[in-house]
Parts: C-alpha cells; structure tokens; sequence
C-alpha cells in the first residue's frame, strides 16, 4: 500500500465506521440530519453507506426535530 | 455555519 494512495486506501467498513463514531458525537447529532448526509457525502459516503452509519449509530432520527418550541 | 463544519472535518479526521 502505497502512502500516496492513502485516500483511495481507506476500506468502506472503515469509513462506515469512522462514521458511525462520527455520528455519536453529541454535537453532531444536535445537527440536522441533512447536514450529517452532506457532511458524510463529502466525505466520499454512499447514500447507502450513510443510512448504514445511521442505523448502526442509532441516529437515524432527526433530534433537533424532536424539541419543539414551549 | 462554517465553524460547525470545521468542527466536523476534524472530529471525523481524527477518527480515521
């Protein structure tokens, strides 16, 4: 494995995973879920590679929805 | 907010 390849490198369990610790961040998962998918979709995630991260990070619910004006 | 970005860059960097 060459070093130069390093970005093309990185095993899609790998990046499924970083994601999911990504997602668990609590200052993450305050944020919308359209901008978690943007963020992660930048980041070279599939559409399906990003509902995976969700599901395994049990943050596939939209939070900032959820807290509705008093 | 770009700072919130930055913030995601990092955090997902320094998972890797």
């Amino acid at each position: 494995t060459s070093p130069l390849d390093m970005e093309n490198a990185i095993p899609r369990e790998k990046l499924i995973s970083t994601a999911v610790k990504f997602l668990l961040n609590p200052r993450v998962h305050q944020s919308p879920l359209a901008t978690r998918k943007l963020f992660l979709k930048k980041k070279g995630l599939t559409d399906e590679e990003i509902e995976l991260a969700l599901q395994q990070s049990g943050t596939a619910t939209d939070e900032s929805q959820s807290s509705g004006p008093s | 907010f770009a700072s919130q970005e930055k913030f995601f860059q990092e955090l997902f960097d320094s998972e890797l």
